[in-house]
């Protein structure tokens, strides 16, 4: 099963939950990929993978014809496989702009790899732009993480409402798994009500499994390490280990 | 004088230093126009705009030819005026990659207004893609918010770096003046190892005064009000008071 980690919003814990959700269903041993679609790639740097020796990534494979399966790389982490990004991802939008059918290039390229994984997912900039849009046709579901401020609640209406016009318009089957809240933070009320907000406008499609504020989620990526390596007893690593029981449930009812 | 806010990285706090440090500024007397670029519309939601009501923005003025000067709008707050945003600025790449000069389209349009304004402040989608590049030129200088974690300390560097590389390719002076520490949170001994890196790194180019995390400024968009009239006495409002002075500071050495 492809999925892909969407927002409009910015820095509401897409490239954490990748990794950290990749780390957890590895830890139950499934076999997991990583595509780490960011210019940024903030999901490779948190892997440990240095700046350097990001290539070749699913830059040489979208732009360059570079074969995926060799882009495939293992991590530290038992069951967890990565294609990094790179910073050429920046020019996906102009050099495919011509391609005809250019938002199905990631989806015809994973498709001849996914057969040996159990789940993939895949870590995207902000929606929209044309990484985001390969990532939502290559999938069969979608994520959006949220965090619960005024700013990015309107993000979560807006991105679930333009994937599923684009899906439709493409004719792709992509559909939303969940809503997963980030950051909660339950010392001020306002973060309650705006958690309730949610929770009321969303219902079953908001996760069960909320990942509290927790710092030791920030500072991981710092030693290239998964919270389960950096801090395995960490109120963040559990949440992340029972946000992938969530996820394996609803993953069995798509 | 005109100034970028910009990152590469998500949720760094750019639409809520637009928007604070711009009424900070017309709080002290001057005449500030904030320009909103990102589809996001942040800034223009955060100033109480309806999300019904955006039109004409920012988008118009550079997809139709709308006049920039009938698309600026008072605020409630004396002194700060705004050109908003709108989700049409998600077909900016598409729409002007054949037009040529399609980077300094703002800078042609905003030199017809500003003499009328002490400072405009633009808010961007993340770095890089056209609107941001716009800004850029635009500009005469530029900001980076900036929070202490790992992810975000990576994007400092990569931002400032593509940001004088292109200022330079394009013939454009625009030039840093400085970076911004937002949400920095001196509970955890990572958090200040981290503002400790980016003071020794970036040096005076990192602004003295330090946003905090104070959660009044993330409840105060949902009222549509800036932190001055949402919660005036709070820490959030008295350290962009102090940003503002600090700014006003820096651009008198520009
Ligand atoms: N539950 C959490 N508790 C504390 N910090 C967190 C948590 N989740 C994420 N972070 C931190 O918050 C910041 C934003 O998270 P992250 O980078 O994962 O978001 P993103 O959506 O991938 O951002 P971008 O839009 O830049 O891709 C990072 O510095 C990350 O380390
Ligand atoms: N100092 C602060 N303390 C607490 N919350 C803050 C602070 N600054 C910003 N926030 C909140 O953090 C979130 C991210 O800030 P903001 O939206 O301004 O970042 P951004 O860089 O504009 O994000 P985007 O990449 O989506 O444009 C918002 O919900 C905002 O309300
Ligand atoms: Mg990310
Ligand atoms: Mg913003």
């Amino acid at each position: 099963m492809i999925t892909a980690i969407l927002s409009r919003k910015g820095g509401v814990g897409k490239t954490t939950t990748s990794v950290n959700l990749g780390a957890a269903l590895a830890a139950q041993g499934y076999k997991v990929l990583l595509v780490d679609l960011d210019s940024q790639a903030s999901t490779s740097l948190s892997l440990g993978v240095s700046r350097w020796a990001l290539a070749p990534s699913s830059a040489d494979v979208l732009l360059n014809s570079y074969p995926i399966a060799d882009a495939i790389r293992a991590t530290r982490v038992m069951g967890l496989y990565l294609i990094t990004a790179s910073t050429d991802l920046t020019s996906l939008d102009r050099e495919l702009g011509p391609v005809p059918r250019r938002e199905s290039l990631l989806k015809e390229e994973l498709s001849e790899v996914t057969d040996g994984f159990d789940f993939v997912l895949i870590d995207c900039p902000a929606f929209p732009s044309l990484a985001p849009v390969n990532a939502l046709m290559a999938s069969d579901c979608y994520i959006v993480p949220a965090v619960p401020h005024f700013l990015a609640i309107e993000g979560v209406r807006n991105v679930c409402a333009s994937a599923d016009r684009l899906c439709e318009r493409l004719g792709s089957p992509t559909r939303l798994l969940g809503v997963a809240l980030t950051m909660v933070d339950y010392r001020t009320r306002a973060s309650r009500v705006n958690v309730q907000q949610i929770r009321q406008e969303f219902e079953e499609r908001v996760f069960a499994i909320e990942i509290r504020t927790n710092i030791r989620l920030a500072e991981a990526p710092a030693h290239g390490q998964t919270i389960f390596e950096f801090d395995p007893k960490s109120p963040g690593a559990e949440a992340y280990r029972l946000l992938a029981e969530e996820f394996v449930l609803r993953a069995g009812l798509m």
